[in-house]
Formats: C-alpha cells, sequence, structure tokens
C-alpha cells in the first residue's frame, strides 16, 4: 500500500 | 553577490487569550512532512487568535506553552495545542512563533 499521505492534515481549532 | 542580506527570522512569543469558546486557528504539517513544524493556515474572524491581534497566517509555531513541537507529528502537536486551549490552569496560550522568508 503507499504510504500514508500525511501533507494534507489540517486540523481546526 | 546578489542583493541584501536575508534577515534571519525572529521567533516571536505571543499570548492569546482565551476569551471565546474557540482558538480559531487552522494548522497544517508535522514531523515526516514537507512543513516539520506546524503553519498557521487560518484564523478564523471571532477567535480567540483573531482577538489577540499577533498571531498571523504563515507564522510557523515553534513551541506552545513552552512545549517545543519540533518532531512531533501533526496529530501531536495538534493535540498539544488542542490541551493547552483546553485546559483550565491557564486563561492563555503562549505561542512561539516565526515568520519564515520574507
Amino acid at each position: 500500500s503507499p504510504p500514508k499521505d500525511y501533507e494534507d492534515e489540517v486540523t481546526f481549532f | 553577490l546578489t542583493g541584501s542580506p536575508v534577515p534571519a527570522p525572529t521567533a516571536t512569543l505571543v499570548r492569546v487569550v482565551k476569551n471565546t469558546n474557540t482558538l480559531g486557528i487552522a494548522i497544517e504539517g508535522g514531523a515526516n512532512t514537507r512543513q516539520p513544524l506546524p503553519r498557521i493556515v487560518t484564523i478564523q474572524k471571532g477567535g480567540s487568535a483573531h482577538n489577540c491581534d499577533q498571531l498571523k497566517v504563515g507564522q510557523v509555531i515553534l513551541e506552545v506553552n513552552g512545549i517545543s513541537l519540533r518532531g512531533r507529528e501533526h496529530k501531536e502537536a495538534a493535540r498539544i495545542i488542542a490541551e493547552a486551549f483546553k485546559t483550565k490552569d491557564k486563561d492563555h496560550i503562549d505561542f512561539l512563533v516565526v515568520e519564515p522568508g520574507l
């Protein structure tokens, strides 16, 4: 499986 | 030689008072990404961060209440920020930020 793509992670607070 | 020297980015300590129900920021990045320290991508109007008027989109967060975010992946950095906002021990959060590049 392809590596998990963390690049698009955005978290709102 | 080309142009004028680029000043080194200077870290700024910004205190955000928790004066609303939301912090009102969004972050991207974290360890093991192209953006290894969390970067502010949104400041929402009406949130505590917007009210403090010192955090800006594009700033990179180095520390939260003295806790370094270096080497922390996105979820862990997000947890640290969320807990800093949630805790009743303090009525504020201290962010150490830098304005990268110019």
